[in-house]
């Protein structure tokens, strides 16, 4: 039941997911759009048995179109609120850009409950995690890129933009090393604390003339999948309270979008180095109609773990800050983007 | 022997479900608690 209970906390999250390139499974290759989840570590993909709605509203599977498919015979089940996602595993080739992973485990899944993947833009989700952190048994695919020697360097790199319309690209991951034009300045290197999720311990967290969370120290887990920075209920609290922010119905922050010059910066100290964030780059504007609603980009979460209260930083912190995931010195480094 | 992946960014589902008016609906059915335990390891025994 822990295990169950494990994944089903990664499917939830990719309400939030906003970033997704393509891959490929299978010879000759069908080619599906995933989401690069630092926060999960398994491959899955729909089946083109699947018989939900949403399924319908994505590519899937063809197995047996597949020269390389190698049937696993095992289920797999990720539990889901008021339903399971259901699948059954596989070995195949995959594909991302011009590498080719072989014999890689994979899921596909053929029941997706509820409206969430109806709505979701991508199809499934790689996981870039420690192979700890794996629903499906086998090797994650960048741990198979590395046992079959496909990349030079045993590192991948992600550079997001905040700036969707004007920049190109959105985003990028770079698998096998580090792209030197994305990032200013030198980079910071945070050792991995616990090698399951990119965990690391971070020393504080600052809000400008307003005091500190974690004054003692805390971890932290930097992910891909999701968007938002989460922390401790008792702590997102009080900063949605110095920021402004107000709750709605939904369990959302708002701020008045006409106030955001006067919030305060929020720092994150990793390693003694300081991370800053502006107003303008913690709070999330979304369209609403012909007006703009303005999101705090904080998220109580309350996390239960050994190493103690854990914060999470999405896509609001990484697309301010480049951020290298080092599997040969199990360590992550971050840099001005 | 290095790749680089595009990546896209669009709207979470969170924010297509608002847009439509469909996130506070889909809250109340599917628990919201739910969304706290993702990363939860090993919640002690009798946590509600």
């Amino acid at each position: 039941s822990l295990r169950l209970r494990r994944s089903s906390e990664k499917i939830y999250n990719f309400m939030d997911a906003q970033y997704y390139g393509e891959i490929s499974v299978g010879s000759p290759p069908q080619n599906f759009s995933v989401i690069f989840d630092t926060g999960s570590a398994d491959l899955w993909v729909p089946s083109s048995y699947c018989v939900s709605q949403a399924c319908a509203f994505h590519r899937r599977f063809k197995a047996f179109e597949s020269k390389t498919f190698q049937h696993d015979g095992r289920s797999f089940g990720i539990h889901y609120g008021s339903g399971h996602l259901l699948g059954v595993m596989g070995r195949d080739t995959v594909k991302i850009g011009d590498m080719t992973i072989l014999n890689q485990e994979f899921g596909e899944s053929v029941y997706e409950p509820g409206s969430v993947f109806v709505t979701a833009k991508f199809d499934g989700v790689l996981g870039l995690a420690y192979q700890s952190l794996a629903e499906i048994l086998g090797n994650p695919v960048f741990d198979n890129m590395l046992a079959q020697k496909i990349v030079d360097q045993p590192v991948f790199s992600f550079y997001l933009s905040r700036r969707t319309r004007t920049s190109n690209p959105q985003g990028e991951l770079l698998l096998g090393g580090i792209d030197e034009t994305m990032y200013n300045g030198s980079i910071n290197w945070l050792p991995v604390s616990v090698k399951r999720y990119w965990q690391v311990e971070m020393d504080s967290v600052v809000v400008q003339g307003a005091g500190s969370f974690c004054p003692s120290g805390c971890h932290a887990i930097l992910d891909t999948g999701t968007s938002l920075i989460g922390g401790p209920t008792r702590d997102v609290m009080r900063l949605q309270q110095l920021i402004g922010a107000t709750p709605t119905n939904n369990g959302e922050f708002v701020i008045d979008c006409t106030r955001l010059s006067s919030l305060p910066r929020i720092t994150f100290i990793l390693g003694g180095k300081e991370y800053t964030l502006t107003s303008e780059q913690y709070v999330r504007k979304e369209a609403f109609g012909i007006n703009d609603l303005c999101f705090s980009g904080f998220q109580a979460f309350d996390i239960i773990s050994p190493e103690g209260p854990m914060w999470i930083l999405g896509d609001v912190f990484l697309t301010e800050f480049y951020s290298i995931f080092d599997r040969g010195l199990d360590r992550i480094g971050l840099a001005q983007a | 022997a290095m790749v680089r992946v595009a990546l896209r960014r669009v709207p979470s589902i969170r924010a297509q479900l608002r847009t439509q008016g469909l996130l506070e609906d889909f809250l109340k059915e599917h628990r919201p608690d739910m969304f706290n335990r993702r990363y939860a390891q090993c919640f002690p025994p009798g946590t509600p």
